[in-house]
């Protein structure tokens, strides 16, 4: 894998046309199907370069790294298969953030989840404090619309709640989040929420 | 018992509990505290008929200066958490927004999904989100030049020509990039963007961000068809494209807004990546 489709595509998209709006329709899905695929390949470039950073047992040989990653590109319509399925028994949900600036920030992560019963906790095994956000039907509405009209999927479950939980991040690195199922007793509050009529 | 609040941190936000909308932004770190509404309105599209020249995707040309207001008062529903206050409001149908306000950040976020705008009435629509602000600002406002500085703009002015206004509101539309903002002898609101749209301050105290469009006539300047980008299921479900996006308003103290703007608009472009994967926590180094 390489970026040299994502260099392409968004060479192509510096034409006049395709800054301003003004190409025609078939035009303006042509550069989005460029861009599509050169994100794709990107992303699988990006994937590779974490678990060679972050996996210890690879020595530097990236080729040896068993870590795979993987990222969503439909976050905003709620869809992300990697948060959404269940955790197999003994792992966990493992989220790697990383900051492509030059200062350290702290930034909200919102990912979609059907477990109300999670654990967030930092690389030193700290517990972060976190949210629940019950998923809004507009959502649902979208991401079955645009699930079936771009993917073909039909989709009969989607995500129950957004988790949203704070990630501090240093400057041009990353940090690692775990995400696990909590015990009963510890079970954390969901959320208050009121509806005002109109 | 007129209005709610919300904002688990230095910032708040207050609504009419009657009618859904926002009222004021209030931030109890800096003092500043700025009445405000925010609602959606739509212009209709030239189709160029009495007028020739029709709205399209080179030119925005509304029948009429003045837009039409989705809804006057907006069903609300507000969820409070430790991390993040949200407040969801649904204008119509085709118009939702959601508005978060964190803990720890000194600006408002505002989610809106437009679409699919609907065209059975044959008459195209550019909905834009308008902010009006009690805040006397002499007709200038600020909008970044491609990325860059912010620069003043005077509403009917240019500097270096004698202007002819014979567009009230497109001719004083502005490309915007990263944001606008106004000021008034004591505060500043500014506004900033996730994606390029159009905006300008149309009246003394108001920004307004054109969201989406749908429009039914080609302009004739060379495109050769309409604004109107559909999505098919199996070629038979058609419906008009919907678009969900965020822009972030912070009310500032006059001459402090750049700093946030500067910061916010760098971090807005660069979202943190984020990789997922499965593995046990015990063993991971």
């Amino acid at each position: 894998a390489n970026t040299d489709s994502l260099g392409d595509a968004l060479g192509i998209a510096q034409h006049h046309d395709a800054v301003t709006g003004t190409a025609k329709q078939h035009t303006t899905n042509d550069y989005a199907k460029r861009l599509a695929i050169g994100s794709s390949e990107a992303e699988a470039v990006v994937d590779s370069a974490l678990s060679c950073l972050i996996d210890s047992k690879s020595n530097g040989n990236c080729t040896a790294s068993t870590l795979k990653f993987n990222q969503c590109q439909l976050l905003n319509i709620s869809y992300c298969p990697s948060t959404e399925d269940d955790v197999p028994n003994g792992k966990s949900l493992v989220v790697v953030a990383y900051n492509s600036l030059g200062w350290g920030r702290t930034d909200i992560i919102r990912i979609p989840v059907n477990d109300h019963n999670l654990v967030v906790k930092d690389s030193s095994g700290n517990v972060v404090k976190s949210q629940y956000i019950e998923m809004d039907s507009v959502t649902d509405e979208l991401r079955k619309f645009y699930l079936k009209a771009y993917l073909g999927i039909s989709d009969t479950s989607p995500a129950k709640y957004w988790l949203v939980f704070p990630a501090s991040v240093p400057p041009l690195g990353w940090s690692t989040y775990f995400i696990s199922r909590g015990t009963q007793k510890g079970r954390r509050r969901k959320f208050s929420s009121r509806d005002i009529a109109q | 018992n007129e209005t709610i609040e919300i904002g688990p941190g230095n910032l708040k936000l207050s609504f009419s509990t009657t009618s859904g909308q926002l009222t004021r932004i209030f931030n109890s770190k800096t003092g500043v505290d700025i009445p405000v509404q925010q609602s959606y309105l739509w212009y209709a599209s030239s189709p160029g008929e009495a007028d020739p020249q029709a709205s399209g995707a080179y030119i925005f040309r509304p029948t009429g200066s003045l837009p039409s207001v989705v809804s006057r008062s907006v069903p609300l529903k507000i969820i409070r958490g430790p991390l993040v206050d949200e407040v969801h409001q649904q204008f119509n149908s085709w118009i939702y927004q959601i508005i978060r306000v964190y803990k720890d950040k000194d600006h408002a976020e505002f989610e809106f999904t437009i679409g699919p705008i609907p065209t059975d009435d044959s008459i195209g629509k550019e909905v834009i989100t308008r902010l009006s602000a009690n805040m006397a600002t002499d007709q200038v406002f600020y909008t970044d030049s491609n990325g860059r500085d912010f620069l003043k703009r005077v509403r009917d002015y240019r500097a270096d020509w004698p202007l002819t206004v014979t567009q009230p509101v497109a001719g004083n539309y502005y490309p915007i990039n990263l944001g606008i903002f106004i000021e008034d002898k004591k505060s500043e609101l500014s506004v900033l963007v996730d994606r390029a749209t159009g905006g300008s301050s149309i009246s003394d105290g108001e920004i307004e961000l054109m969201l989406h469009r749908r429009i039914l006539k080609d302009d004739s300047r060379g495109v050769g068809e309409p604004l109107d980008e559909i999505v098919c299921i199996n070629n038979n479900t058609c419906e008009g494209l919907t678009v969900r996006g965020n822009y972030y308003v912070s009310v500032d103290q006059l001459g402090s807004g750049a700093r946030w703007r500067r910061r916010a608009g760098q971090e807005i472009y660069s979202p943190l990546v984020l990789a997922f994967s499965h593995e046990e926590s015990e063993k991971w180094s």
